[in-house]
């Protein structure tokens, strides 16, 4: 596997606050699980409408997102499995190598 | 070009520098490769001068690629953007007019060691991999490092986080070696690119405040008409406009250095996508994504070649 296979069950997730308060609760669940934000480049920036795209962890995505469903805090899968789209990307790179 | 070398797939470092070593050798009429220094692990910092050498006095435009690690894009832009050139010289009369009046330098990949790093241990990795002896993690933010308004506002203090803009500015020798490049030819640069994933953006100073450039009218067209020329290949979105409002405030960065340091043109691009794929943007899509920047980059720099 592709990095030890670390990214196993790792998702990517989109969220866009619709209030002020869902931001500080997004930012507070960021905080907390010390997530790896793809968009923007700093917690720092997320408030109403930002467009936040997050990296979570497989151990920690179910509480997260059990988190984010209690909040109600929309938020849309947009890789479902990091280490499966990255192991994709390397076999379509094999089959034009092969090509 | 280096035999079985495809540009619609992402390169490793060690690839990418046998590819600048090898055109170095086989264009000695347009090409010319140098170090600049050495990143924080010892890397060598590879330019490459493209343009049909003069004794003749040349402008250059500047152009770096990653640097933040995980942009994969930007270093796959840097090296089309070579291969076009090299390849179009004497059949595209643009390309021919761009490269007997200007030199290109060009940094295929900035951030050496984040690069190297992405490719081995973690492919989302951003900043650079210099130590603090006084904190566990490693790395600096190298577009927060810049002598701009350092460490103000869009950058953090605390080393564990993605936007740390280091322990003073210009800390990171990747950094200070390119200000040090820059600072010395700033006369002569006309134009600084820096490649960035992903919005799909074309974003001029500043970043750290909300003002208007001096020179705004001029710029801003040059922006607009880009977008306009890079829209015209697949229909693809960008948007345009100054940093801090069309992005968001950040401090520290190279495009707002070079700006404040007397270069008239500044541009950050935010490549493909818009977050359907973000990061793992698909090799796929290398080749349009490229095709159509390579339009808006000669769009700017057809623009500097003309009095605004």
């Amino acid at each position: 596997y592709l990095y030890n296979n670390r990214y196993a069950g790792d998702k990517v997730i989109r969220l866009v606050p619709e209030t002020e308060g869902e931001a500080h609760v997004l930012k507070n669940i960021c905080h907390q699980f010390k997530v790896d934000l793809w968009q923007p480049s700093s917690i720092s920036y997320v408030s109403e409408g930002t467009v936040t795209d997050v990296h979570i962890p497989q151990n920690g995505s179910q509480i997260l997102l059990a988190f984010l469903q209690q909040a109600n805090i929309q938020y849309t899968v947009l890789i479902a499995d990091l280490q499966k789209a990255l192991e994709k990307g390397n076999s379509l790179r094999a089959q034009r190598n092969r090509r | 070009s280096l035999p079985g070398y495809s540009y619609e797939v992402y390169h490793s470092l060690e690839e990418i520098q046998n590819w600048m070593h090898y055109l170095n050798k086989t264009h000695p009429g347009l090409i010319h490769m140098f170090s600049i220094g050495k990143s924080y692990e010892g890397r060598s910092l590879f330019i490459l001068k493209l343009g049909r050498r003069s004794r003749a006095y040349k402008r250059a435009v500047w152009i770096d690629c990653g640097i933040h690690a995980r942009e994969w894009i930007g270093p796959a832009f840097c090296q089309w953007f070579v291969k076009e050139a090299l390849q179009t010289y004497r059949s595209d009369p643009a390309m021919r007019k761009m490269l007997n009046h200007l030199y290109f330098y060009i940094m295929p990949v900035f951030n050496v060691d984040g690069y190297h790093f992405s490719w081995t241990n973690d492919r989302f990795w951003r900043k650079t991999r210099s130590r603090n002896s006084r904190f566990r993690c490693r790395g600096v933010d190298a577009n927060r490092n810049w002598k701009v308004n350092w460490c103000d506002e869009g950058a953090s203090f605390h080393p564990c986080d993605d936007t740390y803009c280091g322990p003073f500015p210009e800390s990171e020798p990747e950094v200070k070696a390119v200000a040090h490049f820059l600072r010395k030819r700033r006369k002569h640069i006309r134009a600084y690119l820096s490649f960035h994933a992903y919005a799909q953006m074309l974003l001029y100073p500043y970043s750290y405040k909300y003002a208007k450039i001096p020179n705004f009218s001029c710029v801003e067209s040059a922006a607009y008409n880009a977008v306009i020329a890079l829209h015209s290949a697949y229909g693809v979105r960008y948007r345009h406009g100054p940093a801090s409002s069309t992005l968001y405030v950040s401090s520290g960065s190279s495009m707002d250095w070079a700006y404040k340091n007397g270069i008239p043109y500044a541009f950050a691009f935010e490549l493909r996508d818009t977050g359907h794929f973000g990061f793992l943007l698909p090799e796929s899509l290398i080749k349009p994504t490229c095709t159509e920047t390579m339009l808006a980059v000669k769009n700017i720099t057809m623009h500097l070649l003309k009095k605004c």
